[in-house]
This record gives C-alpha cells, sequence and structure tokens, in this order.
C-alpha cells in the first residue's frame, strides 16, 4: 500500500491511497484502502489520513475517520489522535501504520509494524525518508 | 507565504529495514523521494492538495517496488486486482476503486470516479470499463506482475500446505 496527505498554500487539504491489498487474498476481499473513512479521509475540518496495515481492523474502527473527529472535535493534535487510534488497533490485534496532515500544517506517523516507509516535506525545507 | 505540508507512505512491507540489501533500501529511499519530489513539486508552485497527492501516489504505482500499481502483489489466483481512494478536504468528494485488474493508476481512475461521476466507488470490470471510457492510460494485466510478488504468492501457497502458514487463519475475506 502506498500513500499521501497533503495541505496547500491555501489551506486545503487532501488525501490518496493505493494499494495491491494481501498477497494470496481470496473471495474479492479488499482491505481499508478504497473504504473512505477507514483507510483514507480528508477534511479541511479535521485533517488528512492515509493507512497501510491489516485493513479489516482499520475497516471496523474506521481508522482515518475517527483520527479527524478526535482532532476536529477533541482538539487532539496530530500525533495524539493518530497515536491514539493506532494504539487502539493494535489492542484489538491490528497492525499496521498512518500518516496525517492537519488544517495548520503539522504532520504525524503513527505506526507498529516493522518496514513502514515514509516520507516528509514542507515548506519549511524538511525533505526526508525514512525506514522502520 | 509559502506554507504547504506533504507526508506519504510507501506502505508497511514484510521488509523492515534491517532484514533489506543495501541495494534494496536505496531503492526503496529513491523511489519515495520520488514520489516527495512530485508532489512537492505541485505544492511549492501554488497548486492543490488533491494535484499533490495523486502525483505523488502515482510515482509510487508506477515503481515495482511498492505493493501498487506495478508490483502489486498477487490474489490466490494468480492475479493483480487494485485497489484506491482519493478525497477533497475541501469539500468531502471522494472517489474509489476497487479490484481493477487493466487500469495502469488507480489512483487517478479514484479520482476520475470522484469528479466524473455521482459515485463514491466503482468495483472490478464495471471501474475499468468507466476507467477506459474516460481516456485513463490501459495496460495488459502482465504489466503489474513481478517475479518477487510472484514468488511470494508461490511461497505462501506452499506454506498453507505445510501448515507454515503465517496467517494461521487466513484472514484474507
Amino acid at each position: 500500500t502506498v500513500g499521501a496527505a497533503a495541505k496547500d498554500m491555501h489551506g486545503n487539504l487532501a488525501a490518496a491511497t493505493s494499494t495491491g491489498g494481501l498477497t494470496g487474498k481470496r473471495w474479492g476481499r479488499v482491505g481499508d484502502s478504497p473504504v473512505i473513512g477507514a483507510g483514507t479521509y480528508a477534511d479541511n475540518r479535521g485533517c488528512a489520513v492515509s493507512a497501510t496495515g491489516s485493513g479489516e481492523f482499520y475497516i471496523r474502527i474506521g481508522v482515518a475517520h475517527e483520527i479527524c473527529a478526535r482532532m476536529r472535535f477533541g482538539k487532539e493534535d496530530a500525533q495524539t489522535a493518530t497515536d491514539a487510534v493506532q494504539d487502539e488497533v493494535k489492542a484489538l490485534g491490528g497492525a499496521g501504520g498512518v500518516i496525517a496532515v492537519a488544517p495548520d500544517g503539522t504532520s504525524a506517523f503513527s505506526f507498529n509494524t516493522p518496514g513502514m516507509y515514509r516520507g516528509r516535506a514542507t515548506s519549511g525545507g524538511d525533505f526526508a525518508v525514512h525506514i522502520y | 507565504m509559502q506554507n504547504w505540508t506533504l507526508v506519504i507512505h510507501g506502505g508497511a512491507g514484510a521488509m523492515a529495514r534491517g532484514t533489506m540489501t543495501p541495494e534494496r533500501d536505496a531503492a526503496q529511499r529513491a523511489g519515495l523521494a520520488a514520489a516527495l519530489e512530485a508532489g512537492k513539486a505541485v505544492l511549492a508552485s501554488g497548486g492543490a492538495a488533491l494535484d499533490a497527492v495523486e502525483a505523488a501516489v502515482k510515482v509510487l504505482e508506477d515503481n515495482p517496488g511498492f505493493n501498487a500499481g506495478r508490483g502489486a502483489v498477487f490474489t490466490y489466483e494468480g492475479v493483480n486486482e487494485l485497489d484506491a481512494a482519493i478525497m477533497d478536504g475541501r469539500n468531502r468528494a471522494a472517489g474509489a476503486v476497487t479490484g481493477l485488474t487493466r487500469t495502469r493508476n488507480p489512483i487517478s481512475a479514484a479520482r476520475a470516479v470522484m469528479e466524473k461521476s455521482p459515485h463514491v466507488m466503482l468495483q472490478a470490470p464495471g471501474a475499468d470499463r468507466f476507467a477506459r471510457e474516460r481516456g485513463l492510460d490501459q495496460v495488459d494485466p502482465s504489466y503489474f506482475r513481478t517475479e518477487e510478488r510472484w514468488q511470494q504468492l508461490q511461497t505462501m501457497k506452499e506454506n498453507t500446505k505445510t501448515g507454515a502458514v503465517f496467517d494461521a487463519d487466513m484472514k484474507y475475506g
């Protein structure tokens, strides 16, 4: 799975996710990536999120929308909200990670799985890629 | 004043940093950097977040080193079935596709669903037909195949026979 979340100069957010799914999936299995609110969500009032991991857990929890709702209603920052929802995924036995960008331009990575490939670039000059 | 942010992920591959060859590590980092550059170019020129996330994801879909588009994993039946979604934070417009097998960039198909249809999600052959009718690049299904992903499927199938299944209850749907 690959994904991106962005805030532009006009203050607008957007999120995108694309995947091949899981090796050996059967019966037309679909994970969270194409399920709006689970693996992908964007709302200028909350945040932009893209997720990767055990899709079934992300769908049941509604991870991407849950993060945005915590930020919008609970006034949590991106790292606090993403960590809290990732903890819930982990508590249920799921694994994976999320990336998020807030309306103020702050961003967060949160994950509990090996091999998490991620990168960040900002108008402030950040430009870095990481592999967990 | 410029004030933009872009974050990307290349998935949670089975290979953590410690298990990769230096060459593979370098290739993955280069792939991520190329995706960042593509999105950054849009944002730094005052472009929309929506265009930036599509541009970044398309680069990773075209890179066989990531599980999306070219280089995606295989289903049990040995097919690459591709899923994607995109969402615009301005108005909560959203588009998603599942089970694509012929559209080169699934994220662009998802965007076409969002912008050129009254729907949110389209799936399987109908989604490919919709993408084709909207002029999106079509490829032979074999375009998505890599030997590495094919072997991963064979290994997984072998494991199910010997019982050394890495997911005992095969929770794949």
